[in-house]
């Protein structure tokens, strides 16, 4: 249907293992 | 059961376990039905279970399985926002943001976790609009509401007697409230509001517990205050 799910998931996991906090 | 008759049920002012019955169902549907599913449940879905959290939060000296319903919802809550729809709703939500906030408190730390999780994830969002301040808004609003320095609550969740998860997940947010910030001097000027009401004596005590959970925050915590400070 075209809508991403995970979308939460994802975040958490890139928040948990410090990536979502590298500089881009 | 469809998204319909949850909603009814949630509605019909079903209490106490019958509540919570229906919340964990609510939650297992949620998270394996595809988005179509959660788009019927939709904004009166969503504003139902905002509702409900509401009239818990404020209700007065409650009994325990009260915390138990409130902590299913916001499960329900990171459900609901496991896709581009769900985020856009709560983000559109009246006070979802602010009922989160109300959520990570220190005194039922489980409960906690969770909700400081969540809005850490909603705090790195990309979008048109800085949601991380608004984020930060409700967290002052919050603050306000209860007389205490905005910070308090965060700060009581990386205390020593607090699990090692609790702490993690508090000094995740504190990542995801300083560094989404664009502003060099904000990013500062927080991370010394931190530091001020007390993170600058409970960072020695995180450090010796020496997990790798907790590490990956404290050296992401490290990394930017230094960058910034160099950069300043």
């Amino acid at each position: 249907e075209g809508e991403a799910t995970g979308v939460m998931d994802s975040l958490m996991e890139a928040l948990q293992s410090g990536a979502a906090f590298r500089r881009k | 059961r469809s998204a319909l008759i949850y909603i009814q049920e949630l509605k019909s002012g079903v209490r106490d376990t019958q509540l919570l019955n229906c919340l964990e169902s609510l939650r297992v549907s949620l998270n394996n039905n595809p988005v179509s599913w959660v788009q019927n449940f939709g904004t009166e879905g969503l504003a139902t279970l905002l509702n409900i959290l509401k009239g818990l939060q404020d209700e007065l000296d409650p009994p325990s399985v009260n915390y138990k319903i409130q902590h299913e919802i916001i499960r329900c809550l990171k459900a609901f926002m496991n896709n581009t729809y769900g985020i856009k709703m709560m983000l559109d939500s009246e006070d979802g943001i602010l009922l989160l906030v109300k959520a990570a408190d220190p005194s039922v730390p489980a409960m906690m976790i969770d909700a400081a999780k969540l809005l850490s994830a909603i705090c790195i969002l990309q979008g048109p609009e800085n949601i991380h301040e608004k984020v930060l808004e409700a967290v002052t609003e919050r603050a306000e509401q209860k007389d205490c320095e905005r910070f308090r609550p965060l700060l009581d969740g990386l205390k020593v007697e607090q699990s090692i998860p609790l702490k993690v997940a508090c000094m995740q947010f504190v990542n995801a409230l300083i560094i989404p910030a664009d502003e060099l001097d904000f990013r500062i000027h927080l991370r010394s509001e931190f530091m001020r009401l007390g993170l600058s004596r409970i960072l020695p005590e995180l450090r010796k517990i020496g997990t790798e959970e907790l590490n990956v925050q404290l050296s992401v915590f490290d990394e930017h205050a230094e960058e910034d400070s160099d950069d300043l």
